[in-house]
């Protein structure tokens, strides 16, 4: 079971992560408009998106306990560092919610005509339905983002130490979290670590996706 | 605009609070 201390703390996580969700307004414009139809229109849509999602994940960021007594160039290393995959995670979550269901198949379509190579959208794709095979329950996907941002061996981290402590604070409230809501199956929080490796391959990746939309 | 923000001109508004300045 949870302490009380870390209840508190989970507590504070989750209401950061439903505070700074993606604006309705643009995730119906996401998935329902039509008028978008160049490619112009298409590379400032999705240039408004990334920045109100980047906004979204530093606000997210500010009200994890413990995160603005860091150093503040480390705080700007770590959501420097993070940003990427932060936001394919939550990517994830949006791709895989119920609510989203009908629009899934729109949603998909709109990636696949963004104009980014197949070679990197074919393994988003797998990334989407490998996050949504794990079924995480809202705390996790929090949980995980939190754990995204604070790791601590981004480039330019000064205090590694401070915040490898402030990690483990959520690592261990996400393993309590995993062997309650999967009581059945001990390797999920395993599973879900194992997730992190496949976001840095598409941080990794990510500024090879950018080029290949460019050019196209 | 904010498309010709960077990653790092972002976050550093973002965390200073005045990104609409």
């Amino acid at each position: 079971e949870l302490t009380s201390e870390q209840m508190e703390l989970l507590q504070f996580v989750m209401d950061a992560y439903n505070k700074n969700r993606l604006p309705q307004e643009l995730a119906t414009k996401l998935i329902v408009q039509d008028d978008i139809v160049t490619n112009d229109d298409n590379f400032v849509f999705l240039t408004t998106m990334a920045t109100s999602h980047v906004q979204l994940l530093v606000e997210f960021t500010k009200k994890l306990p413990g995160f603005q007594t860091l150093d503040h160039e480390d705080q700007i290393a770590l959501l420097k560092g993070s940003a990427v995959e932060a936001m394919f995670l939550r990517s994830a979550e949006l791709f895989n919610r119920k609510l989203l269901d009908t629009h899934t198949d729109r949603l998909a379509e709109r990636i696949r005509n963004s104009g980014i190579s197949q070679d990197y959208i074919n393994p988003l794709f797998n990334f989407y339905k490998s996050v949504g095979e794990l079924n995480m329950a809202e705390e996790e996907y929090a949980l995980l983002s939190a754990i995204v941002i604070l790791t601590p061996d981004r480039q330019y981290i000064k205090d590694k130490e401070s915040v490898e402590k402030l990690q483990e604070s959520f690592l261990n409230i996400l393993e309590k979290l995993c062997k309650q809501h999967h009581p059945n199956n001990p390797q999920h929080f395993a599973r879900l670590l194992g997730r992190l490796t496949e976001l840095r391959t598409f941080s990794h990746h990510h500024t090879d996706m950018l080029m290949s939309w460019r050019v196209n | 605009p904010a498309s010709n923000l960077g990653l790092e001109d972002i976050i550093r508004k973002a965390l200073m609070g005045n990104f609409d300045e």
